[in-house]
Order: C-alpha cells, then sequence, then structure tokens
C-alpha cells in the first residue's frame, strides 16, 4: 500500500 | 522530485497561465467552459486545503497558492466580468452527473476515512473528469481556437509526465499511490482524441475543427 500521508505533490 | 515531475508541474503552470492571458488579453472567454474552470478551482480548493494545516516546502507552497490565485481568478473572468463573452449556450454538460458519483466514490474508496483524506481522494477524482465539459463543448462547437489547443495540450500533457514520474518513484523510492495512479490513467486517456487531433492538425498549422 501506498506510504501514508506522504502527500508532496501537486 | 524528478525531472518528470518538475515538468509536469511547469507543463501545468503553463497551461494555467496560457488560459488566464488568453482571456485577459483578447477580454473574452468565447469557447472556453466556466464549467471545467469551476471544477478545476474547486479541485484546487479541495486539494490544497493541507496548505492551512502542513508546510512540505516553498515549492510545494507557491505553486498551490498561484493554481488557486490563477483558477479562481479564471473563474472570476468567466463569470463575472467578461461574462458577455461567455458561451453558455454551448457550455451545457451536467456538471451533476461528474461531481456526484465522483462524490459518492471518494466516501466508497479512498486510503484513509478523515474528512482530510476524503476531500482529497474527491479533488483527484474529480481532476480526472473536470475537462469533460471543456471538451464536450468543443464538440459541439464543432471548433477551438488555437490558444485553447496549447491549453489543452499542456494540461494534458501534465499528468501524462506525473504517471511517468509515478512509475519513476515506484522503481526508485518505492512509493506509489493507486488512487491517484489510476485516476491519472483515466485523466490521460481522456484526452488521447484531442492530443491526436492536435498532433495531426495544430501542429500542422491547421485549425482544431470536428469532426475530424
Amino acid at each position: 500500500c501506498p506510504i501514508r500521508g506522504k502527500k508532496d505533490e501537486l | 522530485m524528478n525531472i518528470f515531475r518538475l515538468t509536469g508541474d511547469l507543463s501545468h503552470l503553463a497551461a494555467i497561465i496560457i488560459l488566464l492571458l488568453k482571456i485577459w488579453k483578447s477580454r473574452s472567454c468565447a469557447g472556453i467552459s466556466g464549467k471545467s474552470q469551476v471544477l478545476f478551482a474547486l479541485v484546487f480548493t479541495t486539494r490544497y486545503l493541507d496548505l492551512l494545516t502542513s508546510f512540505i516546502s516553498l515549492y510545494n507552497t507557491t505553486m498551490k497558492v498561484i493554481y488557486i490565485g490563477c483558477s479562481y481568478a479564471t473563474v472570476y473572468l468567466i463569470y463575472m466580468k467578461l461574462k458577455a463573452t461567455y458561451d453558455g449556450n454551448h457550455d451545457t454538460f451536467r456538471v451533476e452527473f461528474l461531481i456526484v458519483p465522483v462524490g459518492g466514490l471518494a466516501f466508497l474508496v479512498n486510503h484513509d476515512f478523515s474528512p482530510l483524506e476524503i476531500l482529497w481522494t474527491f479533488s483527484i477524482y474529480l481532476e480526472s473528469v473536470a475537462i469533460l465539459p471543456q471538451l464536450f463543448m468543443i464538440s459541439k462547437t464543432g471548433e477551438a481556437e488555437t490558444i485553447t489547443t496549447h491549453y489543452l495540450f499542456f494540461l494534458g500533457l501534465y499528468r501524462a509526465l506525473y504517471l511517468i514520474n509515478w512509475i519513476w518513484r515506484f522503481y526508485f523510492e518505492g512509493f506509489f499511490d493507486m488512487i491517484a495512479i489510476v485516476a491519472g490513467v483515466v485523466q490521460t486517456i481522456l484526452y488521447c482524441d484531442f492530443f491526436y487531433l492536435y498532433v495531426t492538425k495544430v501542429l500542422k498549422g491547421k485549425k482544431l475543427s470536428l469532426p475530424a
């Protein structure tokens, strides 16, 4: 599953 | 950050600026779907609420503020300042047919059932279909101004570059976000027939007119 909370993209 | 994501962001920024300048300089929003622009403003508003909660980088914050500012400025020009030039008769896509299913899906398929995460998921799903009213309007008017096709090209290119960015990040960082990837693939696919027309017509100096 994705690395949680890694919202570093626009 | 990698070259694909940076180029993608700059392509996205170019699209947003091209559209805003086109409307501002020509004092006209003819051929532009106000509905798509409202959807994009909604996409940025629901996605960038984390501006209030977390700081990632100066670049991240700056770009988010620019995107939100330009998208609201564009909506303002279309629906207020240059309302007289808005072609409402051809901008008839039923956006409720987009917002309701996307809203429902965001509740059903997300990474975390928290308000910020659901809004982010809603924004990702909505962005993948937000261009439909614009593409629908072009199919109804049967043509598009060349500057509008450049706007659409950069807008479509940005998410295509993001797809490569996600391959890059999976390979080098082991990072992937299935929701963003699936929505990004759908979004890019929706541009395919436009890309074909853009390459075969606009890049050859012809006007983009339908049927092809």
